[in-house]
């Protein structure tokens, strides 16, 4: 299993539809400050991490979705999907590829401001079946292989001894 | 259970002695349980010793020697247990240009076993990378990627000597 | 007593304005009072709309932004009332090759007024230094201080071009 | 006023007796990681700020006496001064240069495990006076112009509007 392509429409920086493919091995990404790079691991941390804090910078959900740049009109809702090869099935899915696609739209008649809804190879799907999926595979927005911008150290600073025992529990 | 947790901890703790030796040339750590008996009464402790110094409080330790240590503890649980994926968001911005070279190298050499995207701003972490994205923001404020050959990061990210004024 | 803040915060946020338009090649800033008729009772707001965008939130700037935003203020203040010294350690690390130059650039002309001591592993940046001091470790553990010159920093922060292997 | 010249003798790795001197301008520096540059750092807060909690990284005032390093026996104190050029009289000494100097010992029969002197100008001086004399020269471990490693984007990121107002109001 291994990441093939991410997608992106109206998130953050990334407003017409665009999609990277990647390999396995090595892949770096660079570009100035500002450009869109941490843009692109949000996107990720976005679909893995329905329910995780960690996901965005920006203080609600909404915040996400293009607010229209230099002169441009605001985005209405953003979504992004998550390409996997599941050749060895590692998700208990009989597909050659799995896409993970979550969109946020905003809805001023809900209390929250916004719907959130997910899919799965396209269908319409729920938060629980996102959720079961991904723990089967272990991944997970909260997981230790995505470090964002400045966390590495936190490793060493911020975890407790039983954060850092709970990383452990979870391979055993 | 507690016995699935040992041999975890060992395969573990063994990578993650070897590997901090390797990132820090020479350095000794080790990955301590405060409760042996009952591992999951406690919590798990990281012991770091840099080359040529004593043992200390981890938040004594420099940017540079805490990084290596948190990509050691990643990198030795992934040669034990991979995940489909990585995705490092310059995790090598405190790191010195001879130690961001040794991280550039293990990196490489791990991505024959597992996925690693890595976004860097160094060149010496760029160099060795497989493929290589370019992001760049148009004057509309969106953000185009495009695909970039070594040699064209020249201007994005090149250390470029002083002009003689 | 309200003058005086008065005449301070609007030649700070005049100095603000001018140099995080400098630092970022056009972008706007500005330092706004919550309570402009009792500033006393209220705090002071940084905005910042980096060249081709919006206002946003300042969590949701990137490192860099974040970054030339804070220097920014640090230059606004230091150019209205300069302090004694300024130690800065390794504010330039989430810096762009680019940005880190224009940072120097702006450090060592602000040197003119007052004095700066600036740790860095940048090369980009440390070519713009009058003087230049390298720390190494000795094998017992203790740190040794040399005066270098900006050709003798090669080994330590030079970001070499791969090794053909 | 500059600052001149730091010296350090058994202050985290820098045990021998060390002086650095600065002039005006801009000064660099350099070298691998781990090797003690933002441990000169620590040893400007260490002077400045008496009770400043920004000072060390450490838990405990006595872990910044050397430790002995790889063989070594550990310091039983440690000592660190600041000579300021002070030809303009910032700081009301008639003296043209000023040195802060401070000591702490390891102490078992204090309380705290430890006592702390302090020196102007090699003559004994206590906590006060030496608080008393930077906040003439309006200099402190707390003020914005030391700005420690990775404590850059905290002006923007932790803190508040009112600390933001607080700097501007020192000045007025
Ligand atoms: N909803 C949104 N709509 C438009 N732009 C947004 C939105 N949310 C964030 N941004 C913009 O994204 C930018 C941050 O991008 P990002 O953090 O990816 O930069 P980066 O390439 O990682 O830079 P650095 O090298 O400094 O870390 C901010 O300037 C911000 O204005
Ligand atoms: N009391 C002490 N005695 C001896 N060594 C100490 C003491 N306190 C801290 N150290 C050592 O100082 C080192 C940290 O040094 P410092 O933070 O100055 O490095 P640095 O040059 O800033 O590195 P980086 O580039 O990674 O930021 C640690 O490795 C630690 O072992
Ligand atoms: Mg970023
Ligand atoms: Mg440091």
């Amino acid at each position: 299993m291994y990441l093939k392509e991410i997608q992106m429409r109206n998130f953050k920086t990334f407003t017409k539809p665009i999609s990277i493919t990647f390999e396995r091995g090595f892949t770096a990404v660079t570009g100035p400050n500002g450009s869109g790079k941490s843009n692109i691991s949000d996107a990720v941390l976005f679909v893995l991490g329905p329910k995780s804090s960690r996901v965005i910078r920006a203080g609600k959900l909404t915040d996400l979705i293009f607010n229209g740049g230099k002169e441009g009109k605001p985005a209405k809702e953003c979504e992004c999907s998550l390409i996997f090869d599941n050749t060895d099935r590692t998700i208990p899915i009989d597909a050659d590829e799995v896409k993970l696609t979550r969109v946020v739209k905003i809805s001023p008649s809900d209390p929250s401001g916004y719907n959130s809804y997910f899919y799965v190879n396209d269908k319409k799907s729920t938060l629980t079946e996102f959720e079961e999926l991904l723990a089967n595979a272990r991944i997970s927005a909260d997981s230790y292989n995505i470090v964002r911008q400045g966390d590495i150290t936190s490793i060493v600073e911020k975890m407790t001894p039983v954060d850092i025992r709970r990383i452990i529990d979870g391979i055993a | 259970k507690k016995t699935g947790f040992y041999k975890v901890y060992t395969a573990i703790n063994e990578n993650f002695k070897r590997i901090y030796a390797e990132l820090s040339d020479g350095g000794e750590a080790e990955l301590v349980l405060e409760n042996p008996d009952n591992p999951f009464e406690g919590g798990l402790h990281i012991k770091a010793k840099p080359k040529n110094k004593k043992v200390i409080r981890l938040e004594s330790l420099s940017g540079g020697e805490k990084s290596l240590t948190g990509l050691a503890f990643i990198f030795a649980i992934q040669q034990y247990d991979p995940s489909p994926f990585y995705f490092l968001d310059e995790v090598d911005m405190f790191l010195d240009a001879i130690n961001a070279e040794i991280v550039a190298k293990v990196i490489k050499k791990n991505s024959a076993k597992a996925q690693f995207i890595m976004i860097s701003l160094r060149k010496v972490t760029l160099q060795y990378a497989d493929r290589l994205y370019g992001v760049t923001l148009e004057p509309n404020g969106t953000s185009k990627v495009v695909a970039l050959e070594l040699d064209q990061i020249k201007d994005m990210v090149e250390e470029k000597p002083k002009e003689e004024s």
